[in-house]
Formats: structure tokens, C-alpha cells, sequence
């Protein structure tokens, strides 16, 4: 190394628009490259350092917080006009260490880890004593509750048969009562009202996905279910850079099924989102 | 602080550059 170069990092504030602007690159990889859960959302930018890049250019080494939006992942709403999920519902967070190049301008991240964790019951309970909290997603109640969703949503469907992706999110709530489940689904080969053996269907090539929320009332007099889906639009999904190092938590690893056959009939073209 | 008037008190940044502000809360 040349003396008086030095391999120095700078310091720049964290409210800094080039910050925010690494910041938000940041964020906008996470929901590019998550394929279960919630988008996030920029909350607090916790430290940043600036390395000089040889032959050209700079790394941004930032850390950041996140927080749990309402729109899955699978929903296409821009993350901007998605609510920040509030305390009430059980607020998750995320905390991402970052490593993103800028030369000429432009942004890669080369590096991303993420963890996230939900706001810890007690706070919850702080500030709202009566809200229910996020309950294991293989609790039998949870199961059950999405079964019956499922089914029910498939009944009254005229067109293709959805099946599970992964249930995103549930809540046991005391009274009355009930039981809470966000879940999300993705359109098959059969047609939901012949279908005999679900297993038999498949995943659509030009993949369909949508987004149900439900709850299930225990009356005495029998089970309840309430559902209510929304089928996104089909669109394209452009491959995404890939970094060199990407780890997720396991809370946060791939849900979607793999391959699938390429000569399945491809997915009728929703104009805008269809709510079932 | 207690200053001699000819020596200047040390300046200290009126804001933390890290961590940035809080864009929703903090849980």
C-alpha cells in the first residue's frame, strides 16, 4: 500500500441522503429476494461505514433496521403504499447487515444477512392488554383454521384450484373464540370445483399467487369460517443479481416449491387484483 | 460546563450522526 493512501473508511452520518440512498437499496434487495413472509420497510439506519474500492468505486458496510410491512412479499403493491405493521398486531422487526458497492453510480450489494424477530409479548401486552399474540404456525388450531380456509375459498371458486404456499402469520384470539391466519396460495393445473386428489395438482408454469386472510369462530354450534382472498396479477419476474454471500434465517428461507413443468397451461391474465 | 472565558468549551455535535432517526417506532 502506497503510504499515506491508507485503507481508512469514512464516517458519514447516518441521516445522510447517500446513506438513505444505500439504505434504501438495501431494503429494495430484501423484498426483491424474499419469497415467504411480509415486505419490510426502512425503519432506523444503525451505523455506516465507507471503504474505498480499488480500482474504483466505494463499499457502504451499513447496518439497518426493518420493520414487518402488511403486503406479502407475493403482493405487488410497491412497498411504499404498504402499512407498517403496527404494535398491536404483534410488530416483527429485522436487523440486516449490509455490504453494497456504488461505482458509477450505481448500487450492488454484495453482501446481505438478515434476522428477524417479533416484538417480545410483554410489550405487546404494554401497550394493548387484550391483543392476541403471534402463535406457532403449526399449532393445530393454526392447521386446522388454514384447512378450513383453504377449502372453503376453493368452494366458491369457478376457476383454477389454489393450493398452500405457507401460512405467513397467526393468532389465537380468546374472545371470542377464534383463530387468526394471513396465508398465502398459488393457483394449479386442476379446476377447484372437479378436483378429486389435490396432490395430483400442480403449480402453474406462469405462476399465479394470492393472499388470504381468515379467521375460524368456535361456536357451539359448529365451526365458522370467514375468508377472504385476494389473487394478485401475473407478471413476469425479471432474475435478480445475485451477491456473493446471501444468508436469511431459517424463518425466512424458501417456501416456494422448485421446478415445475414447463408445458402446464399457463395462468389466465388477471387485470388488477381480484378479491374472492 | 464551567469555562475560563478566554479558552473556547469544547464543541460537541448538537446531533448524534449515528444511529439515524426513527422512521415509525422502535420495538
Amino acid at each position: 500500500v502506497p503510504p499515506g493512501l491508507g485503507l481508512a473508511y469514512r464516517e458519514l452520518d447516518c441521516d445522510d441522503p447517500e446513506t438513505e440512498q444505500v439504505a434504501m437499496e438495501a431494503v429494495d434487495y430484501i423484498n426483491k429476494n424474499r419469497n415467504r413472509g411480509y415486505k419490510h420497510t426502512l425503519n432506523q439506519i444503525d451505523k455506516v461505514k465507507v471503504w474505498p474500492r480499488r480500482p474504483m468505486g466505494e463499499v457502504f458496510e451499513i447496518e439497518i433496521d426493518t420493520l414487518e410491512t402488511t403486503c406479502h412479499v407475493l403482493d405487488p403493491t410497491p412497498v411504499v403504499n404498504c402499512s407498517v405493521r403496527q404494535l398491536t398486531e404483534h410488530a416483527v422487526e429485522g436487523d440486516c447487515d449490509f455490504r453494497v458497492l456504488k461505482q458509477d453510480g450505481q448500487f450492488f450489494v454484495s453482501f446481505a444477512k438478515c434476522d428477524s424477530s417479533p416484538d417480545s409479548a410483554e410489550d405487546v401486552l404494554k401497550v394493548c392488554p387484550d391483543c392476541p399474540l403471534l402463535a406457532p404456525i403449526n399449532a393445530t388450531r393454526v392447521v386446522r383454521t388454514v384447512e378450513a380456509a383453504l377449502t372453503a375459498f376453493n368452494a366458491d371458486n369457478n376457476g383454477s384450484y389454489f393450493q398452500l404456499v405457507e401460512v405467513s402469520r397467526a393468532q389465537l384470539v380468546p374472545l371470542p373464540p377464534s383463530t387468526y391466519v394471513e396465508f398465502a396460495v398459488a393457483a394449479t393445473d386442476c379446476v377447484a370445483k372437479e378436483v378429486t386428489d389435490p396432490a395430483k395438482c400442480n403449480l402453474l408454469a406462469e405462476k399465479q399467487y394470492g393472499f388470504c386472510k381468515a379467521t375460524l369462530n368456535e361456536k357451539a354450534t359448529g365451526d365458522a369460517v370467514d375468508v377472504t382472498c385476494t389473487v394478485f396479477q401475473t407478471e413476469p419476474k425479471l432474475p435478480q443479481p445475485q451477491p456473493d454471500t446471501y444468508t436469511l434465517t431459517p424463518g425466512v428461507a424458501s417456501a416456494v416449491p422448485a421446478t415445475l413443468p414447463a408445458n402446464l397451461p399457463a395462468a389466465a391474465m388477471v387485470v388488477g387484483p381480484l378479491v374472492v | 460546563t464551567v469555562v475560563q472565558p478566554d479558552v473556547a468549551a469544547a464543541t460537541r455535535p448538537l446531533v448524534r450522526p449515528c444511529p439515524g432517526r426513527i422512521r415509525h417506532f422502535k420495538i
